[in-house]
C-alpha cells in the first residue's frame, strides 16, 4: 500500500537530501515524524523577517 | 452410484487387471525418446529400444510426483512412479439440455472440483473447459460431473451429472476425439435430463516437457519474441532455486544456445530441461509451491511444475477465465505478492528460493541498504506488470482475480488461526521489526490483521519541531519519493502512460493549483508500521472513495509503462486544509493483498501533524 501526498504549487520546499534520492531513482527510508519539507511561504516570510532586522536605519 | 452411459460391460471391466489397464494404458500414449526427439527435428524415434526404455522409466521407476500444491489448497501428496498413470487432459465440451438456461458444469475428481465459465442463455451450452488431471493408478479415477443451470432465482440449481471412470474411457479404443454421456436426474437416475460432450486423453510425456518449457519461457519473455537473452536465462535459473556462479550459468547457456545465436529459443530450452535436468539438476525448487525438487526425478520434476502451474487460477475455475494455455499458467504469479509469502508462500521463501535486492538509502544511518525480496516474486511481478501478455492479461479476469485473491487474504488475516503465523513474520524480520516499540505484547493481538495495524508506545515516533506547523513531517514508516513536479516524478519514478494528477484525485477533488504541485510518495513495505499519520496540521475537509484495482504498488509496477497502478488503484482521496500549506491531498491507495483502508478522523476533524490518520490491513 501506498500514501500519496499532493502540495499545491510552490508551497513547499521538500527536504534536499529526498529530492536529491528521488532524482536518482532511489527510495530513502523513512519513519513518521521525520521532517519532509518546510512551507515556502513561512520561509519566504521569515527570510523577509531577516531582511527587515538587517535593513538599514 | 450411478453409471455413465459408456457401453463398458463389468465382465470387460473385472477380466481386466489394473496391471492389464496399465498395458493399455500404455498403448494409448505416444511415448517417445526424448532424446532423439530433438536431436531428430522432425521429433521422431530412432531406436524402438529407447523408446521402451523411456516408457519404463515413466511407469516404473520409484520416484515422486505430486498431486497438488501446498499454496492454492490442494492437497499436497507424493506418489510413485508405479502409481503415476499419466496427466489427463478432461475437456468439457458442450451440452444438449432439454431447456433453455445458463448453464455451467462442475468436475469432481478425488479432492478437487472444477467448474467451466457459464454459458450463454441456451439449450446447447458450449464451454470448451479443459482441465488437467493427475491419473494415479492407485487414485481417484472416478470424475463426476454435474450440470447446473444458474440464473438470479435459483442459482445453482443441479440438473444432471454423469460419473466417468478416466481409466476406463482411456483404454477404450475409439476413433472419436469426443464421447457424449447421458446426464442423469439427480432425483431420479432413471430420468436423462440432457447429454453432455467431453473428451479426454493422455498427455504426451514428451509435450508435457514441452509445454512446460514454452511456459517457462513465457515468464521471461517480456517481449514475446520466443526468446531469452543471457540475463533474462538467468533470472529464470535464480528464480528456481539454482545457486550456480555466474560462469557457471554463461556455461549451461551456451550449451543451450545450440546455434550460437546468443539467444534461447523455446526448442532449445526444452532440450535443456529435459538433458542438463538429470546431469546437474537446473530447478531446485518448485517457484509456484516452492517444494524442494531435488530428490525428484526429472520427469516428476515436470509433471509437478506441470500441475503447480495449472493450479494458476485457482481449483475452482478451469482454465481460470483465461484462454490459452499460457495464460493460465500466469494465474499462479498473480498470487505471488510481497504480502502474502508468510503464510501462503513461506516455503517457496524458506527453501533454496533466491532473492534479489532493491536498493533503498535509510535516511537515519545514511547509508544504503539492501532490501531482500525474493527472486520469484520479482520475477512474477516483471511477467505481469511489464510485459505485454501481463497487460492482456488484466483486461481478461486478472483484475479480478487480485481482488479475490485479495478478499481471501484479508478473511485469512482475520481469523484467529491466523494469529499463529505472527511469531514468523516477527522472526523474519528480526531486524526490521522492534517490538519493544509496540503498544501490546504480542499475545494481545487475537488475529494477524490485528498484528499488522498494531499501534505504537506514545513516543516511539518523535514528531520533528512539534511546535511548527509550517513544517510538514513523513507521515508513514516508509520507502520515499519525492518530486517538485509531475514532469518530474514521470522523469524519475512513475511510468505508467497514463498517470497524471487529475487521475489520481478524480474531477470532484483536483483544482488547478494541484496540477503543479508537489508529489510524495510514501511506500508500505509488508514489515513496516501500518498507520498513517497527518503529515501536516489541518482540518479534514472531505473524504471521496476511488473504487478500483489492487494492483501491486511495488517499483516493478510503478516503473512499468503497461500499469498505470496510482490512478487505477483502489483509494480514498481526502484533503486537508492547513493554514502553512494550504490544501494537501492524502491519497491513501490500495494494493494486493492490503487492499483494505481504514480512516479514523471524519470530515471536519482537526488534526495536528504526527496525530494518527488510519491504516491498512489485509483485505479487499
Amino acid at each position: 500500500s501506498t500514501v500519496i501526498c499532493v502540495f499545491e504549487k510552490d508551497v513547499i520546499e521538500i527536504d534536499e537530501d529526498i529530492l536529491a534520492n528521488s532524482a536518482r531513482s532511489l527510495e530513502t527510508l523513512v519513519s513518521v515524524g521525520m521532517t519532509l519539507g518546510v512551507a515556502k511561504k513561512k520561509r519566504s516570510e521569515g527570510i523577509s523577517r531577516d531582511l527587515e532586522d538587517c535593513k538599514l536605519e | 452410484g450411478h453409471g455413465s452411459s459408456r457401453d463398458t460391460s463389468e465382465s470387460e471391466r473385472e477380466g481386466e487387471g489394473g496391471s492389464s489397464r496399465i498395458s493399455r494404458l500404455k498403448q494409448r500414449l505416444h511415448v517417445r525418446g526424448h532424446h532423439h526427439d530433438h536431436e531428430g527435428a522432425g521429433g521422431e524415434d530412432k531406436d524402438g529400444g529407447d523408446r521402451h526404455h523411456h516408457r519404463h522409466r515413466i511407469f516404473r521407476r520409484r520416484s515422486r510426483a505430486i498431486s497438488g500444491t501446498g499454496s492454492g489448497g490442494l492437497h499436497q501428496k507424493l506418489i510413485s512412479a508405479d502409481d503415476f498413470a499419466g496427466i489427463a487432459r478432461l475437456t468439457l465440451v458442450s451440452a444438449e439440455m432439454k431447456f433453455k438456461d445458463k448453464w455451467l458444469a462442475c468436475v469432481s475428481f478425488g479432492e478437487q472440483t472444477f467448474r467451466t465459465e457459464v454459458s450463454d442463455h441456451t439449450d446447447k451450452p458450449v464451454w470448451s473447459s479443459e482441465k488437467k488431471l493427475l491419473l494415479e493408478r492407485n487414485g481417484p479415477h472416478v470424475a463426476r460431473i454435474s450440470v447446473f443451470e444458474t440464473n438470479r432465482i435459483s442459482r445453482n440449481n443441479l440438473v444432471g451429472f454423469c460419473e466417468i471412470d478416466l481409466i476406463e474411457y482411456l483404454t477404450q479404443d475409439s476413433d472419436s476425439d469426443f464421447e457424449i454421456f447421458d446426464l442423469h436426474d439427480p432425483s431420479s437416475p432413471e430420468l436423462i435430463e440432457g447429454k453432455i460432450s467431453l473428451s479426454c486423453s493422455i498427455e504426451d510425456p514428451m509435450e508435457t516437457e514441452k509445454s512446460f518449457a514454452r511456459r517457462i519461457l513465457s515468464i521471461v519473455d517480456y517481449n514475446e519474441d520466443g526468446h531469452l537473452s543471457l540475463s533474462e536465462f538467468s533470472a529464470l535459473i535464480k528464480a528456481f532455486g539454482n545457486q550456480v556462479a555466474t560462469d557457471k550459468k554463461e556455461e549451461l547457456f551456451k550449451a543451450a544456445d545450440k546455434n550460437g545465436d546468443g539467444l534461447v529459443s523455446v526448442d532449445e530450452l526444452a532440450y535443456l530441461l529435459a538433458f542438463q535436468q538429470e546431469k546437474e539438476p537446473l530447478m531446485n525448487c518448485c517457484p509456484v509451491c516452492g517444494e524442494s525438487l531435488e530428490l525428484s526425478d526429472k520427469l516428476n520434476t515436470v509433471v509437478h511444475l506441470t500441475l503447480c502451474f495449472d493450479e494458476g487460477t485457482g481449483n475452482q475455475v478451469m482454465t481460470g477465465g483465461f484462454l490459452t494455455d499460457k495464460q493460465a499458467s500466469y494465474g499462479w504469479m498473480f498470487k505471488l505478492s510481497e504480502w502474502a509469502h508468510f503464510a501462503s508462500y513461506d516455503v517457496g521463501l524458506n527453501f533454496g528460493a533466491s532473492a534479489s535486492h532493491i536498493l533503498v538509502f535509510d535516511r537515519k544511518t545514511k547509508r544504503l541498504v539492501e532490501e531482500l525480496i525474493d527472486g520469484k516474486i520479482v520475477l512474477s511481478m516483471r511477467a505481469i506488470y511489464q510485459s505485454k501478455i501481463g497487460l492482456r492479461l488484466m483486461d481478461r479476469g486478472a483484475k479480478e482475480l487480485l481482488q479475490s485473491i485479495s478478499e481471501k487474504q484479508g478473511k485469512k488475516m482475520n481469523s484467529l488461526e491466523s494469529a499463529k503465523d505472527i511469531p514468523k513474520f516477527v522472526e523474519f524480520f528480526k531486524d526490521q521489526i522492534n517490538l519493544a516499540e509496540v503498544k501490546y505484547p504480542l499475545e494481545h493481538f487475537k488475529t494477524f490483521n490485528e498484528f499488522f495495524i498494531r499501534e505504537l508506545k506514545p513516543g516511539a515516533r518523535p514528531i520533528s519541531v512539534m511546535e511548527r506547523d509550517d513544517i510538514a513531517i513523513c507521515a508513514a514508516d516508509s520507502r520515499l519519493t519525492a518530486f517538485k513536479s509531475v514532469q518530474d516524478s514521470l522523469r524519475f519514478w512513475i511510468k505508467g502512460r497514463k498517470f497524471s494528477i487529475q487521475g489520481l484525485l478524480g474531477n470532484e477533488i483536483c483544482s488547478s493549483t494541484f496540477l503543479d504541485g508537489t508529489l510524495i510518495i510514501f511506500r508500505l513495505a509488508p514489515q513496516d508500521y501500518h498507520r498513517f499519520h497527518f503529515p501536516v496540521t489541518g482540518t479534514i475537509e472531505q473524504f471521496v472513495n476511488v473504487p478500483g484495482c489492487l494492483y501491486t504498488v511495488n517499483p516493478v509496477a510503478v516503473n512499468s509503462e503497461y500499469c498505470n497502478v496510482f490512478t487505477e488503484n483502489k483509494r480514498v482521496v481526502s484533503i486537508i486544509s492547513t493554514a502553512d500549506f494550504g490544501k494537501v491531498a492524502f491519497v491513501a491507495i490500495g494494493a494486493t493483498m492490503v487492499g483494505s483502508i481504514t480512516f479514523l478522523k471524519e470530515e471536519g476533524d482537526h488534526g495536528k501533524k504526527g496525530d494518527e490518520l488510519g491504516y491498512f490491513s489485509f483485505g479487499g
